[in-house]
């Protein structure tokens, strides 16, 4: 049907509809709005084409695009449910809605999961976790050896893997994350309650009346 | 020594990639 073939993408990019996006998360018309405001001015950071690239998204995370972060890049591939390596409006509204404090928590338990399943094999290895530890470790500029590093790993299995097969499946990650709602603390984004405040000028460009 | 008792996924979870709230920050 070529409707959605956005290689061949002649027109520029249009903005979806604010009140499908507020029908199918938890904002409201408003929210959507608003939020376009910050999707705008990160979109156009770099290139300015209405959609979010990786290099945008890193940007806009670290404030630097030398920064490389193998969960930066994660995130941005969970956004990006079209798989087309950018983000449309659509796609950033509807992944940020998990984040919402307003939430549903089966959401955050379920995009978590899969943001530790960096392999994508629909469980979380030990060989994973220990790549997400080094390279936050990395990252913070901590040093641990590699002693305890498998000593903190061998402990997070003992208590999540409890059906000792050397794997985190998803109710084992659902019964973890209920004992230690830590683990979801970045799950939620207060700043998402707030959005109308914070970008005011999208009552200038909205499209619905109160 | 005190004995380790941080969970794997609260040090993961501290790294800067996975807070988003930098997205808001002008």
């Amino acid at each position: 049907l070529g409707c959605c073939d956005t290689k061949n993408r002649k027109t520029p990019y249009r903005l979806e509809n604010p009140e499908i996006i507020a029908s199918e998360t938890v904002f409201s018309v408003s929210e959507v709005e608003a939020l376009y405001e910050l999707y705008k001015k990160i979109s156009s950071a770099v290139v300015d084409d209405g959609l979010i690239n990786k290099e945008e998204f890193q940007l806009a995370l670290f404030k630097t695009n030398k920064k490389e972060s193998i969960f930066a890049e994660r995130v941005f591939n969970l956004f990006d449910t079209k798989n087309n390596g950018v983000l449309d409006f659509g796609e950033f509204a509807r992944a940020l809605s998990i984040f919402h404090p307003d939430a549903p928590l089966n959401e955050k338990i379920d995009f978590s999961f899969r943001l530790y399943d960096l392999k994508q094999q629909g469980y979380i290895g030990r060989e994973e976790v220990k790549h997400m530890m080094l390279a936050t470790l990395a990252e913070s500029g901590m040093n641990l050896s590699d002693e305890v590093i498998e000593n903190i790993i061998d402990k997070t299995f003992e208590e999540a893997d409890t059906k000792h097969d050397g794997r985190i499946d998803k109710d084992e990650w659902e019964s973890l994350v209920l004992q230690h709602p830590s683990l979801l603390k970045n799950m939620t984004l207060q700043y998402l309650r707030d959005i109308t405040t914070t970008f005011p000028s999208f009552v200038f460009y909205s499209q619905v009346e109160d | 020594t005190k004995p380790v008792t941080m969970n794997a996924f609260e040090l993961i979870s501290r790294s800067q990639g996975l807070n988003l709230s930098n997205l808001f920050e002008k």
